[in-house]
């Protein structure tokens, strides 16, 4: 989806700061 | 990354007793034991003092611990639940329980509320959305006009400010994740589920310390 039509929050949550899935990579 | 030259499990600060962890977290024993040594890797690889300091959390998720990051950095003061600039072995399993597979989910929307309210005052203001649409943004090498931004902060304040008095509380944020449940999908990590299998080495290193 195109930035402007998303949600903001929707927008932040794809933040790499959010992933803390990388806590877990070897 | 370094290794920690204490094996001691008992030595980790803020080490608890994993009965006690699994019987306040959605994690089983084996898997509190399992997140102990993820813990144990990552609170040695810049100082080995078996905390975990904001630049190791940055190096973890980064591989970069100098990079700066508005999220990572709330992600680390909400964990840092004592407020004193380290996270230990308690806070982060507790706090990494929000983010279990099988966590409450209003501990997740809580959580989240609470990561997306900057500066602690209860609500998300706007400029606080703002603020943030810009850092992913900035994060991301996106650049939008600033008009375009504006137009994507007032569209979701259309859609979460119910009351319309330029903020957003815990209930209207309760509101908005029932309408758009995806809001909160970064809350949760499948990875949890498996923790036990992503480090198996528990088991041998608890044998080990046992002979010792």
């Amino acid at each position: 989806a195109s930035p402007v039509t998303m949600n903001a929050f929707e927008l932040i949550s794809t933040s790499q700061g959010l992933n803390l899935g990388t806590l877990f990579e070897k | 990354m370094g290794c920690c030259s204490s094996k001691k499990v008992g030595r980790t600060p803020g080490y608890e007793d994993p009965t006690i962890l699994a019987s306040e977290t959605p994690f089983t024993e084996s898997e509190v034991e399992a997140l102990h040594e993820l813990y144990k890797k990552l609170s040695c690889s810049i100082i080995d003092d078996g905390l975990i300091h904001k630049e190791e959390f940055q190096l973890a998720l980064f591989r970069n611990s100098k990079r700066k990051n508005l999220f990572a950095d709330r992600i680390f003061d909400l964990f840092d639940v004592k407020r004193n600039g380290v996270v230990d072995y308690g806070e982060f399993v507790r706090s990494l329980g929000v983010f279990h597979p099988n966590a409450n989910v209003e501990d997740k929307i809580n959580f989240a509320f609470r990561l997306y309210d900057l500066r602690q005052t209860g609500y998300i203001e706007r400029e606080e959305l703002k603020e943030m649409v810009l850092a992913l943004l900035h994060e991301s090498d996106l650049i939008l006009s600033d008009d375009v931004v504006e137009t994507i902060v007032d569209k979701t304040f259309r859609d979460a400010d119910l009351k319309g008095d330029g903020k957003i509380d815990q209930e209207e944020w309760k509101e908005l994740v029932k309408k758009h449940p995806t809001l909160i999908k970064n809350m949760t990590l499948p990875y949890l589920k498996d923790i036990t299998l992503a480090f198996p080495s528990f088991v041998l290193s608890s044998e080990v310390e046992d002979i010792e």
